[in-house]
């Protein structure tokens, strides 16, 4: 039911590729066989997933862009990962997006090429987005999207600030473009129980999104989950024995069965 | 010498804002004239600095850019700090940016109008940029600045791939727009020496940088440099005790030293 899912926040370091890449890893090991497309121009998930040696000669998210030939098949590639395809992302698309602007059909292009069969390939396609809200790329993630969940750190004093940003292109989104659209729901990521700010974000974060929306799994602040992306593998490869390790694999069995009822 | 500063890098949470902020307030401790501007429409600095009750009366860096007849001058507000001024961010800066790209001379508004008479009531002019590389808001930020500032996550698994990213885009600022334009230093920010990835990243970011371009002054992870923020305060208002406001002052010192040389 819903199969193309954003991860979207506009603040950055909330933990948006983290989970893209973390997220989509845990969903492999559960069986699903996934695309990751990277929208980021940063191309962090182009660093963890992709294999350095091959992406120089890969065709990425810009060729699609810029390419009046391209297809979104022609741009998919392998990673280190059997079950995990994906879109990689290249740093030309910070210029790319400015050329793109000018035709309004580039702002939809992505759900325009996503077709029946390329999402019968796929169980899930998860999208890994820039901290870019209103732009060309935020706006062909979320228009070709499903659902999205929303990355909020635990600790980030400006968490709260950006919820009210998000709802409000949301509603744009979804009057213009993609009706459909829903929150799939609220990940509270780098949580760390010996902190105050944690203690009263975990009350102002469902009084913000309201408590329904709030995914009953958090990932903890867990250091080799930063040690994992360092070294450009998932935590499950560096080590399945983490805390980040179960805790995104809990998250990924609580996003199968919210996206599947 | 070096008067107007950017504090700028394309990474989410890395401390550009908290940067922003607790130099800002940091300086104006040390007997400086600081005046801030918010370039990001996320309005991080604006939360933390502006009166709530005011805000929505006064003029921002929204009014600058959308009318003709505006003047930086008339955009500057008071903040609740009695040496620092602001020009403070909005919300509709997301949709005006996209508006402003039309028009080439937008790129380079702010240099226009920051006039020597202005320049002259303030020591420093310290801008939070938004992580928008290429951007309009960034180009606009760094064509009017003397140097830049890049703060970099000591824990952040994507802290040297940004590297190269801020680099070539400062290239093409400097051979189109600003020749003179300087790198200040780098400032290692979150560092937590309990962690083996800042024992690692204390070795890799001078050698991504150079030594020399490193500042001496490190901010340390301190949770209440975060509880401060949300509380919207600075770290010396919240509490002056704190590690993280000792670690600001002694980088607002160096920061004097290096700029007036
Ligand atoms: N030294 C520190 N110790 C603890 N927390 C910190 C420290 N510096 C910053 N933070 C927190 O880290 C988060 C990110 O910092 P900040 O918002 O300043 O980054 P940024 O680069 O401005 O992010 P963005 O890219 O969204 O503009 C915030 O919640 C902030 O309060
Ligand atoms: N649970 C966690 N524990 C420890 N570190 C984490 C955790 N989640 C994320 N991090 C680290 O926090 C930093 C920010 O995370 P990430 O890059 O995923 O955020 P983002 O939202 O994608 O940022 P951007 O806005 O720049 O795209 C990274 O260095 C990452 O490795
Ligand atoms: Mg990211
Ligand atoms: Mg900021």
């Amino acid at each position: 039911k819903i199969q193309v899912v954003s991860i979207t926040n506009q603040k950055g370091g909330c933990g948006k590729t983290t989970t893209a890449v973390n997220l989509s890893a845990a969903l492999a090991r559960l069986g699903q066989k996934v695309l990751v497309i990277d929208m980021d121009p940063q191309g962090n998930t182009t660093k963890v997933l992709g294999d350095p040696s091959m992406l120089p000669q890969w065709r990425t998210i810009v060729d699609f862009f810029d390419d009046e030939e391209a297809t979104l098949e022609s741009c998919i590639n392998s990673t280190k990962y059997k079950e995990i395809d994906a879109i990689y992302s290249h740093l030309d698309l910070f210029s790319t997006k400015i050329r793109l602007i000018s035709e309004p059909l580039n702002y939809v292009k992505l759900r325009s090429y996503l077709s029946k069969e390329l999402r019968k390939k796929y169980n899930y396609i998860i999208i890994d987005t820039p901290p870019d809200l209103g732009g060309i790329l935020m706006t062909n993630a979320l228009s070709a999207s499903d659902g999205y969940i929303v990355p909020v750190g635990t600790e980030d004093a400006f968490a709260l600030q950006g919820v009210k940003q998000i709802a409000t292109f949301i509603k744009s989104i979804r009057k213009g473009l993609n009706p459909t659209l829903e929150m799939i729901g609220v990940l509270i990521t780098m949580r760390d129980d010996r902190s105050n700010i944690t203690k009263a974000m975990l009350q102002a974060i469902p009084n913000a999104f309201g408590q329904e929306h709030i995914f009953k799994t958090c990932i903890k602040r867990n250091v080799a989950i930063s040690a994992a992306s360092a070294k450009n593998m998932t935590i499950f490869k560096y080590d399945a024995k983490q805390q980040g390790a179960k805790d995104y694999l809990n998250f990924a069995k609580e996003f199968i069965e919210k996206t599947n009822g």
